[in-house]
């Protein structure tokens, strides 16, 4: 509950950002076009199981709120997206990733490869923004805040996934595996946040 | 361990 409510505030932060400032200055637009693109192929199984009412509603928030965003970004407030600056090659990343999930999934059907698919880049999907955070130099003290809380979600789940192994004998390795890769891209992040956002500096890097 | 039979995380 804590990482999904983790996940939660990081978009909510995102797009009030986004909103209050009438600006996506520093958002990378190519992360949130995955993001969407991620949502967007693992929560096809809306339409073929049900697991909660609470799963549901934060499965149609995730896909809402990133097709919001990414509209935001490359539509209301296009102006001011920062595209020069957004030059990670996203597919590099899609490409490979497909490939990996045909090969690597636990099951060879297309929902189940499309949930492996959105697994394996959800794991990466922050690179085109932590890319661009390193060749500006800087980031703003709210992005910084919606980096923290997104990364975190996936390290809460990793206790999640712990608790699960010993008492429930569950186990999901392409999950564990992309959770614990994602959790570590975020590693020099996280350092950066403690040792300077938190005494209340904005994150810049040496040129 | 089982595999998950269906995905019941978001």
């Amino acid at each position: 509950l804590c990482g999904d409510m983790s996940h939660l505030l990081a978009i909510i932060i995102l797009l009030m950002k986004i909103w209050k400032t009438r600006s996506c200055a520093g958002i990378s637009g190519k992360s949130q076009a995955l993001f969407a693109l991620v949502f967007t192929t693992r929560y096809l199984d809306l339409f073929t199981s049900f697991i909660s009412l609470y799963n549901t509603i934060m499965k149609v928030f995730f896909i809402v709120s990133s097709y919001f965003t990414v509209f935001l970004i490359y539509f209301k407030f296009k102006a001011t997206y920062d595209s020069n600056h957004d030059t990670f090659r996203a597919e590099f990343l899609v490409v490979p990733v497909g490939g990996l999930s045909i090969l690597v999934n636990s099951e060879f059907t297309p929902l189940e490869i499309l949930w492996t698919f959105s697994i394996y880049l959800e794991s990466v999907a922050i690179l085109p923004q932590l890319f661009m955070v390193s060749k500006t130099g800087e980031a703003e003290s709210i992005t910084s805040h919606y980096l923290f809380a997104l990364g975190s979600y996936r390290a809460l789940y990793i206790f999640n996934w712990i608790y699960r192994y010993y008492f429930e004998g569950f186990f999901d390795l392409i999950a564990v595996v992309s959770g614990c890769v994602q959790t570590i891209l975020y590693c020099d992040f996280f350092y950066l946040y403690i040792t300077k956002v938190l005494r209340g500096k904005k994150i810049t890097l040496p040129a | 361990a089982k595999a998950a039979q269906f995905h019941d995380e978001l």
